[in-house]
């Protein structure tokens, strides 16, 4: 799958199998990916784990599991909120949205998840307070949201070339090889075409879907990106929104 | 002198039960417990002149301020209500309130984004 860190890196990664995403004193996030085309490195996620973790005084522990048959409304005891006011709570999002999807607020920690099944596969996105994650900590702590891919299973890292208007993956294979599936139903241009439909600027997500549609034929994957633009602009890097200071009346006005 | 019902509202809302988190990186709560804390056994000087257990909890507060880098000034909660316990669950669990009633520190706090999708 294609992933952007906290640290606004953009990578494409093979990391088949179950890998932690984030794993921290206040929560765990697991995905599994599984292969998309036989024969193609390309993985794509199938099952997304959310462990919130107690929390003192706001909130019990609570599971969330999300697959690509089932994207519940709640958490995995059932409930749909936990802790004090609501500061644990699973809601649908609506809206013209792509795909389903479910969006986790936990208030307490300043966290807004939003998982989507586009397709048959799943897409997450997340927002913290970067005063929740742990920079500093080495990379032994496998965290893919935190250091980005392990060096051997990171198929490309997406820069926008400068030369060509034409989106290109730095080191992809441009000839045939491992990257395109046995029946190639895309050429470049036609991919290039399908992901300007929905994604106008030709930025990384619209690499990464011009990326899924070579590699995988199907035309479903040309709206992951879409949609994980859209969850970024629902949940921004942003600074704490600060409310005016109130100044006191001043006596003499 | 009611220098005891200073002691135990300080214990009540420093405790782990009261939601703090001992090593949670915002510990704005516990200055705010602290100042509560100080503010009621100021108020307590000229009635608990002489008692033992008063200056006994006077003593500490200091280095307590220091240890924990709490400022002096800044909100006391419990200030109004000193029969308060903690602040309410609302407050501490929102992570954004708590945060911003730490006044100055508010300004650097930012968020960060993660995502994963497609293959």
């Amino acid at each position: 799958p294609h992933l952007r860190t906290f640290r606004d890196e953009f990578q494409t990664c093979k990391v088949e199998g179950a890998w932690p995403l984030i794993d921290n004193r206040f929560l765990s996030v697991q995905v599994t990916n599984v292969p998309v085309v036989l024969g193609s490195s390309a993985t794509a996620t199938s099952k997304i784990t959310v462990i919130f973790k107690s929390y003192l005084g706001c909130s019990d522990q609570k599971v969330y599991q999300a697959t690509t048959d089932d994207l519940p409304l709640a958490f995995q005891d059932g409930t749909r909120s936990g802790g004090e006011s609501g500061s644990l709570s699973v809601s649908e999002r609506g809206g013209s949205g792509v795909g389903r999807q479910v969006r986790i607020q936990a208030r307490y920690i300043g966290t807004s998840i939003i998982i989507r099944r586009v397709g048959s596969y799943l897409t997450f996105a997340i927002r913290m307070p970067e005063d929740t994650l742990d920079f500093s900590e080495d990379g032994g702590g496998l965290q893919l949201c935190l250091h980005g891919c392990p060096r051997n299973e990171l198929i490309k890292e997406h820069t926008v070339s400068r030369q060509s208007q034409r989106p290109r993956l730095q080191g992809a294979n441009t000839e045939p090889g491992p990257l395109r599936p046995p029946h190639q139903a895309y050429t470049v241009e036609r991919a290039t075409a399908k992901c300007r439909e929905t994604l106008q600027v030709e930025d990384v997500y619209f690499q990464s879907c011009v990326f899924d549609l070579l590699t995988t034929g199907d035309p479903e994957f040309s709206m992951a990106a879409y949609g994980a633009l859209e969850d970024l602009k629902a949940l921004p890097p942003s600074k704490l929104k600060q409310n005016p200071p109130r100044t006191p009346p001043n006596p003499s006005r | 002198c009611r220098i005891q019902r200073c002691n135990s509202n300080y214990v009540a809302s420093t405790s782990p039960a009261s939601g703090l988190q001992e090593d949670a990186s915002v510990d704005v709560d516990y200055c705010i417990a602290l100042r509560a804390y100080a503010l009621c056994v100021k108020r307590q000087a000229r009635s608990c002149r002489g008692d033992l257990v008063y200056h006994s909890a006077v003593f500490p507060i200091k280095e307590l301020f220091f240890k924990h880098n709490c400022s002096s000034d800044g909100p006391t909660s419990f200030a109004k209500a000193p029969s308060t316990p903690r602040p309410a669950a609302s407050e501490l669990c929102n992570y954004e309130n708590r945060v911003l009633m730490s006044g100055s520190a508010a300004q650097q706090k930012k968020y960060a984004h993660c995502g994963l999708f497609g293959d």
